[in-house]
């Protein structure tokens, strides 16, 4: 996956960070002090399409460009995320009991087209 | 999106990065609500001492050490990826107690009473010191009794209390059993042979907190296969 920099077009992982503390809910989420959430977000033209990222191989692209080229009423893909890892928390409940989990699929870590 | 449309995640009008920020932090904060299964955030009215939270999580890994150590092959089974487990520490709440017996509360949430499947659970108790000898210890599960004030004993365990430490007892059946029939409200109660025999549990608070560990994993719907 590409990290987005400065101003990129492309279809690239926006890193965003949430800070329990600025939010308030320091108090409750023992641990971690934030959330990596990041997302994904840029253009994905046609010839992308079905890319994960910009390193895929320069054969698929060209193909896709030809597809592109042909098609009648082409729909743009879409930016989304590739690959994604669970969030592991420790919290107190409703109950002031303390329960740890791992949620998954809620961090970002890559990005490409569909 | 109609037929011919961008895609709406790479065409939507962009925000001003002021509102995409709040945007996105609601997000978030709506996003792992959700996935905890809360209706609205905690609100922690008795959080729990730092050195009592700091034991549990010890006695946990020592715990899962040894399991790991008692496998065949050393290692403690895997779950499926993508199953949400939990692991729970529950502190416990005093309850009644007389010269020989002392009870303790336990709560646990709604989504883990209903909506999980307890897979082991621990109850641990720190005993002070009893003086010379042992001391016999009646540890009695109770159970909510709708019908009934004392409530049903759900398993009971006679313990020679030999010195200071801590005792871990299983008590995971007892929780499957309190989990599947919605309950949320576990009691212990510690009953000694002789009078004077209360103080073998050491004083609350501090590092030396009873309660109950215990892992869960969200219930998977049963797929239906089709030949």
């Amino acid at each position: 996956g590409v990290d987005c920099v400065g101003d990129s077009r492309t279809c690239c992982r926006k890193e965003f960070f949430v800070d329990f503390k600025e939010i308030g809910w320091e108090d409750w989420i023992i641990q971690p002090e934030g959330y990596h959430m990041n997302y994904c977000a840029g253009l994905c033209p046609l010839h992308m399409a079905g890319i994960p990222g910009l390193a895929a191989s320069f054969h698929t692209a060209v193909l896709n460009l030809i597809k592109a080229n042909n098609a009648d009423a082409a729909v743009d893909s879409c930016c989304v995320p590739t690959h994604r890892r669970p969030l592991s928390l420790l919290y107190y409940d409703r109950d002031s009991n303390i329960v740890k989990t791992d949620i998954p699929d809620m961090i970002v870590d890559a990005c490409g087209c569909t | 999106a109609p037929s011919g449309a961008r895609c709406p995640a790479c065409g939507g009008a962009a925000l001003a990065p002021s509102v995409q920020r709040d945007v996105l932090v609601e997000l978030a904060k709506r996003s792992i609500l959700a996935k905890l299964r809360l209706p609205d955030r905690p609100n922690v009215t008795q959080p729990t001492s730092r050195g009592a939270l700091l034991t549990a999580l010890r006695r946990m890994r020592a715990q899962r050490t040894d399991a790991a150590a008692s496998t065949p092959h050393g290692t403690v089974p895997r779950l499926r990826p993508g199953v949400q487990e939990y692991e729970v520490l529950s502190f416990a709440e005093s309850g009644s107690s007389t010269p020989r017996s002392v009870r303790l509360h336990f709560r646990f949430a709604p989504e883990l009473a209903g909506g999980t499947e307890i897979l082991e659970a621990a109850l641990y108790l720190f005993w002070a010191a009893p003086g010379r000898g042992t001391r016999p210890v009646t540890v009695r599960l109770l159970q909510p009794d709708p019908a009934g004030l004392n409530g049903t004993v759900a398993g009971e365990t006679r313990l020679e209390v030999r010195g200071a430490g801590w005792t871990a007892l299983d008590v995971g059946r007892a929780l499957q059993n309190l989990s599947g029939r919605g309950g949320r409200r576990l009691t212990v109660e510690l009953e000694a042979a002789e009078d004077g025999g209360c103080p073998l549990l050491a004083a609350h608070g501090g590092s030396h907190w009873p309660f109950v560990a215990a892992r869960a994993r969200a219930r998977v719907p049963r797929r239906v296969r089709r030949r």
